[in-house]
């Protein structure tokens, strides 16, 4: 089973047409292994971006570099899995 | 869980147990609900569908699909709670009991199998289908991209390790393939509507070309109503409008195919997240999400029955 250990979710607001076109340009760069949960859609909408723990230091340097302002959605992917898994385990136990 | 009554909609289930509920709801039905194969995905997963309905012979119908995105769970949850919704709603005679009286209802939950059993095995980011790419080793196309509208233009991508491929030509995918066979032999299904999440959108056509679909003025009012039904119980914000205005251009998408093929109304929604936890929305958050939703497909589906062309 894969595990997300450490991945975050970047939750980006482009501000400009500059800055959509920036974040635009980190889907081609696969080596960053990026999951773009939601794609970028236009000035104002959230483009949110789930980055592995490897890529996570390169990322915030590239959009701190262009000013591009984000917040974290979430700190550990794999903490929310495992209580995904947890309810889901004591459901069905509950069940039994 | 014994019946349907005592199952747990307030929790996330696997693909066995979603099937298992599927046939208790059909045995304790018998005379509302069956259970359709329409054909078996690429891992050789049966394909199931729900039929719901009242009698007649091939009645005007409503098509509702959760899942094709494997990884967005809570509208697989959804979909379990639409169906024991629907047979709730027949036995009480009230909500959609009406539109059962002339019309049938069908509910495609896991539309993407394979996807959905890897997300609870492998790997719980997973999105497309789980079918091998000739010359590449990247696994899956998007399922919501491998349909005959537009497909292979801007709005999908033709790299197979893309989370938005579409794959080698249309309906390549026998997720796919099974429904445009299904609704082609069919003929006669007036409203389709597609769910997904996350982002909280009602979208109608089109998604590949910024041409208004013929009938958007009609389309956008629906929407109007169908999120001022949704967001009257909890006050979830939804955004509405065409594919391309609303979100981005998308190619081969589903509801642009089935609207080209003369299903009217035709819709996909984008489901909850409020906007903290996108794809992992918590199990607590599942019955009220269907909740709300339901008002708006409920709306779609009168308006439906209403207005049948």
């Amino acid at each position: 089973t894969e595990t997300f250990v450490g991945h975050q979710v970047l939750r980006v607001l482009p501000q400009s047409h500059e800055e959509l076109q920036k974040v635009q340009e980190l889907q081609e760069l696969e080596h960053l292994q990026l999951d773009f949960w939601l794609a970028p859609h236009g000035l104002g909408r959230p483009v949110d971006i789930r980055v592995p723990f490897r890529s996570l230091q390169a990322v915030k340097a590239h959009l701190n570099a262009q000013g591009i302002s984000f917040s974290v959605m979430i700190e550990d992917v794999q903490a929310l899995l495992d209580e995904e898994q947890r309810e889901m385990l004591r459901s069905s136990r509950q069940q039994l | 869980p014994l019946n349907t009554n005592t199952f747990n909609y307030q929790t996330y289930h696997t693909i066995d147990e979603i099937y298992n509920f599927m046939d208790m709801l059909v045995a304790e039905n018998p005379n509302l609900v069956s259970k359709l194969e329409i054909g078996r995905s690429t891992e050789n997963r049966p394909l199931y569908v729900l039929k719901f309905s009242t009698g007649g012979t091939n009645r005007p119908a409503i098509w509702i699909d959760t899942g094709i995105h494997s990884r967005e769970w809570v509208t697989q949850a959804s979909g379990v709670w639409f169906a024991k919704k629907i047979v709730q709603d027949h036995a009480n005679n009230e909500g959609v009991a009406s539109i059962l009286e002339t019309m049938d209802i069908f509910l495609e939950i896991v539309t993407n199998p394979d996807g959905f059993a890897y997300t609870h095995t492998t790997n719980r980011m997973w999105r497309k289908t789980r079918s091998k790419n000739a010359g590449s080793i990247c696994v899956g196309v998007d399922p919501n991209r491998n349909w005959d509208a537009g497909f292979g233009d801007a709005g999908a991508s033709s790299n197979p390790c893309s989370e938005t491929y579409h794959g080698p030509y249309p309906n390549s995918e026998p997720e796919v393939k099974s429904i445009v066979d299904f609704v082609k032999s069919h003929g006669n299904i007036k409203a389709f509507v597609s769910i997904h999440s996350y982002s909280q959108l009602l979208l109608y056509p089109y998604g590949y070309t910024s041409t208004p679909a013929p009938d958007q003025k009609e389309l956008h009012e629906v929407s109007a109503k169908a999120v001022a039904a949704l967001s009257s119980l909890y006050r979830t914000r939804y955004t509405y409008g065409s594919i391309i205005t609303t979100i981005y251009r998308a190619s081969g998408s589903t509801v642009d195919w089935t609207y080209n093929q003369g299903i009217k109304y035709s819709f996909t929604f984008e489901l909850r997240d409020t906007g903290l936890y996108g794809f992992l929305l918590p199990a607590k958050q599942i019955v009220p999400t269907a909740e709300e939703t339901w008002l708006a497909l409920k709306v779609i589906m009168e308006h439906t029955r209403d207005n049948l062309y």
